[in-house]
């Protein structure tokens, strides 16, 4: 990782469920990493769920053919530490002085622990948030980073009643997470609950002062031939010192192939 | 004149917003729903640089200029949209998500979505039980012409319905789904294919959930001003 901008983290993980590793998260990060795809662990599919790691890796047939989902237990049968996951990636970053990197979950259900190289961040509940931690201060002097994510499913993923039903018994609707997966008349329900790290993992190299969320605002005059753009960002200094900053805002329109208008 | 740089000083530490003088354009190129025309898109990007550093930081986005308006017909009871001052036929399809397993990809996104534009469709609706989608699935509804209605995280059928009644006060966590609103309508707001958020599906969430959202959802007074002016000038005109 180098020079201002995104990483994705999309390839390169490993899974391993929870109660097959006896390891902590500190040790996975610093002394007893997963050394390849060897039982307990497994390659992850990340973005995705438990289920679909499973299914990758032939240990649940795929839900999605025949009548094969019956054949996947259910987080209610099982309980909730069957679909409870580590999952396990290195990546190389050293960074110049006054730069920061934070690593950014885009969305991950339901909750979960974050160790990187030793050292433990809490991800607080709910499937549609995102969580972005400063990780400067903690990265690996030598550039190389271990990061493990220890994810719990939802606190309440219901029982499927015999007849099935909407929303099999409602419980999942005590959590903020999607409603589908205890099942509807249209789909059977999915055994994980969807618990993973279901969007895009990646991390971020700002200098000492970051954007956050822009906003975009357009309005409207004389019938659409007077039109204003208007824009408002936030901004976080992270230095320990005044931070004397040039905002730009630049608007293209793409004509076509490589002409652009500026 | 569609470039603009101002400078500011933030103390250490400190958190702080900045809104930029607004940029005029002259008769931009519009964007439009699929079979009114063209998905004319605009690249905007933002850079800050800090003296004696140098860049520190960009974000880019595509952007499209167009102005949604919807209301309930009060003859119909159903719900009337305009893009760009014109009157739009819905023709619609719901959408829970992609992928069971989540495996979202942004080429499964484009393949979707482009079939719905193949169809005619002009609207995609995510159903409140669904999933809240993703920046791509945008990314390419802004680029297909699909409009989206999107919907939080409340199901009649899961929240307030059913013997015995399921869930009446909806999730156990209010602050939570709060939480998760805010943060998921900053994800999304700036996308040119969002045209409507709804509280939940054939459901009205808990009182102070519907409030809150209704209160983060509205628009801001000074833009009520514009659209004041802008109809005076219409009037006018």
């Amino acid at each position: 990782i180098a020079g201002i901008g995104k990483t994705r983290f999309d390839s390169g993980w490993l899974a391993a469920r929870s109660t097959e590793v006896e390891l902590t998260g500190a040790q996975l990060t610093t002394t007893h990493p997963p050394t390849g795809a060897d039982p307990p662990w497994m390659e992850a599919v990340v973005p995705g769920t438990v289920l679909a790691t499973l299914v990758k890796n032939k240990a649940v047939p795929d839900p999605f053919y025949g009548l094969n989902n019956e054949a996947i237990i259910d987080i209610a049968d099982s309980g909730r530490e069957h679909y409870t996951f580590w999952f396990f990636t290195t990546f190389q970053c050293k960074l110049p002085e006054a730069q920061h990197l934070d690593l950014n979950f885009r969305a991950i259900n339901y909750s979960a622990e974050v160790y990187l190289n030793g050292n433990k961040k809490v991800l607080p509940k709910g499937m549609f948030r995102r969580h972005q931690l400063d990780v400067t201060d903690i990265l690996h002097p030598n550039g190389q980073n271990m990061l493990a994510v220890l994810v719990h499913p939802p606190d309440h993923p219901g029982k499927i009643p015999p007849e099935g039903g909407q929303g099999g018994d409602h419980e999942i609707g005590k959590d903020v997470a999607t409603q589908y997966v205890q099942g509807w008349d249209w789909m059977a329900p999915i055994r994980d609950r969807n618990t993973g790290i279901w969007d895009e993992v990646s991390v971020s190299v700002t200098g000492p002062v970051k954007l956050i969320d822009p906003h975009l605002v357009s309005s409207f005059f004389d019938n659409y031939k007077r039109v204003y753009l208007h824009c408002t960002t936030e901004l976080e200094n992270r230095s320990t010192r005044v931070a004397e900053c040039s905002l730009s805002i630049e608007v293209t329109a793409e004509l076509e192939g490589n002409f652009t208008l500026i | 004149e569609h470039l603009r740089t101002e400078h500011r000083s933030i103390s250490p530490g400190a958190r702080s917003q900045h809104t930029f003088t607004e940029l005029f354009f002259y008769k931009p190129n519009l964007w439009w729903p699929n079979g009114m025309g063209k998905q004319s898109l605009y690249h905007v990007a933002i850079s800050v640089e800090v003296k004696g550093f140098g860049e520190s930081d960009s974000w880019r986005h595509l952007f499209g200029f167009r102005k949604i308006e919807s209301h309930i017909d009060s003859a119909t009871g159903g719900r009337l949209f305009k893009v760009n001052g014109q009157p739009i036929f819905i023709r619609g399809g719901n959408w829970i998500l992609s992928d069971g397993l989540l495996r979202l990809s942004e080429k499964r996104y484009e393949t979707d979505i482009k079939f719905h534009a193949d169809m005619n469709f002009n609207m995609i609706r995510c159903w409140g039980g669904g999933l809240t989608e993703r920046p791509e699935f945008y990314r390419y509804c802004d680029m297909y012409g699909l409009l989206v209605w999107q919907e939080f995280w409340i199901t009649g059928d899961v929240d307030g319905r059913g013997d015995p009644v399921s869930n009446p006060d909806g999730p156990l966590d209010h602050d939570l789904f709060l939480v998760c609103a805010r943060d998921t309508v900053k994800l999304l707001r700036n996308h040119a294919s969002l045209a409507l958020w709804v509280g939940g599906n054939e459901q009205v969430p808990p009182v102070d959930l519907n409030t809150a959202l209704k209160d983060y959802l509205k628009l801001h007074p000074y833009f009520e001003k514009v659209d004041e002016h802008d109809k005076i000038l219409e009037d006018l005109n």
